[in-house]
């Protein structure tokens, strides 16, 4: 899990259930009590892998939805929930979005993307690479699986965890990237999550992609691009990991409140 | 939930915040002092196992 926190931006990412969802109250409180206030709140989720471990109040995306309006203040008004679904049921794309009236509106940086890639069926002799030995520590694991040459700039802050499993937090000027990993045999999962701009070199996401898609080789993939400003980066996409025998099985696309655009794709190995 | 604790996919959340210039200019949220940090994760039962920073933004890597 990971939690990212910029001067008007904070961004935590948390694997197992929904109690990131408690955060939102005291994150706002605290910002209130520094002379901040929210202007945006964005809330996304692949799927439920054990949906009836999921806790009490939240247990399905209807009941996220409940408790998330009620713990967002009332000027945040512009509010849009949505599934976007793949060809798969087990990757769909949950997205809630909430924005503020044009009282509280600030400028929006329209240039940057998000993308949020959520992978299973990894390769098995890749996946074993994340198990973690006695002496084996994060930045053992960042090297040995190629996970440092993803972005080669970037400041690594990675953890290896006990008996298998890691995470890492990329930083890279004022951009962040992550990596989750949990490796067992029958429910492997890793996400991968970057930013990137309009305006960057074409081939910047391509290269980011491809050596993801390396160091992984998971059997079904999902691509969310979320952009402000009509770009075709998710072409991009397509471009980046076919070749590395990926077929993309589904495209959907949403609009939602301030998050702008949301191109959801999946894909599966064509290995198998 | 699996044998390891882990539920794979991950939930992400995404708040924005405005405020007045010199309030950004000192730090904005990175003012939240890091005891306020921790008392948020402990509800959302994380603790942090790893961090850096530069001049742009806080990293926190989180267990679970």
């Amino acid at each position: 899990s990971s939690l990212f926190v910029y001067p008007t931006k904070i961004i935590i990412k948390t694997c197992g259930t929904t109690q990131l969802l408690k955060s939102i109250r005291p994150f706002i409180h605290y910002a209130c009590e520094i002379g901040l206030i929210i202007t945006e709140c964005r809330y996304t989720r692949g799927n439920y892998i054990f949906p009836k471990a999921q806790p009490y109040p939240h247990t399905n995306f209807k009941e996220e939805i409940i408790y998330l309006q009620d713990q967002l203040p009332n000027h945040l008004c512009y509010r849009k929930a949505s599934v976007m679904p793949s060809k798969f049921t087990s990757h769909s794309w949950h997205v809630f979005s909430a924005s503020c009236d044009k009282f509280y509106s600030v400028p929006i940086s329209n240039d940057l993307y998000t993308v949020e890639i959520c992978m299973t069926d990894l390769d098995r002799v890749l996946a074993r690479k994340f198990f973690k030995h006695p002496d084996t520590t994060g930045k053992q694991m960042t090297e040995i699986t190629g996970i440092g040459d993803i972005n080669s700039n970037a400041l690594i802050c990675d953890f290896a965890f006990d008996p298998c499993g890691y995470s890492m937090n990329g930083i890279d000027g004022d951009r962040y990237s992550t990596i989750h990993v949990t490796p067992e045999d029958g429910f492997s999962y890793a996400s991968f999550e970057c930013v990137g701009s309009i305006y960057d070199d074409r081939d910047d996401i391509v290269k980011v992609l491809k050596k993801v898609v390396q160091v992984f080789r998971p059997g079904t993939m999902s691509v969310s691009i979320t952009c402000t400003s009509s770009s075709e980066i998710w072409s991009r996409i397509v471009k980046a990991v076919e070749p590395l025998g990926m077929k993309r099985r589904s495209c959907t696309v949403d609009e939602f409140p301030a998050a702008g655009t949301v191109v959801f794709q999946s894909f599966t190995s064509t290995r198998k | 939930m699996a044998a390891s604790g882990f539920e794979g996919f991950e939930k992400r959340l995404e708040l924005h915040f405005s405020g007045d210039d010199p309030v950004i200019g000192m730090g904005g949220l990175r003012q939240v002092d890091f005891d306020s940090i921790e008392e948020v994760l402990h509800a959302v039962q994380c603790t942090v196992v790893s961090a850096a920073g530069n001049q742009y933004f806080d990293s926190y890597v989180l267990s679970e």
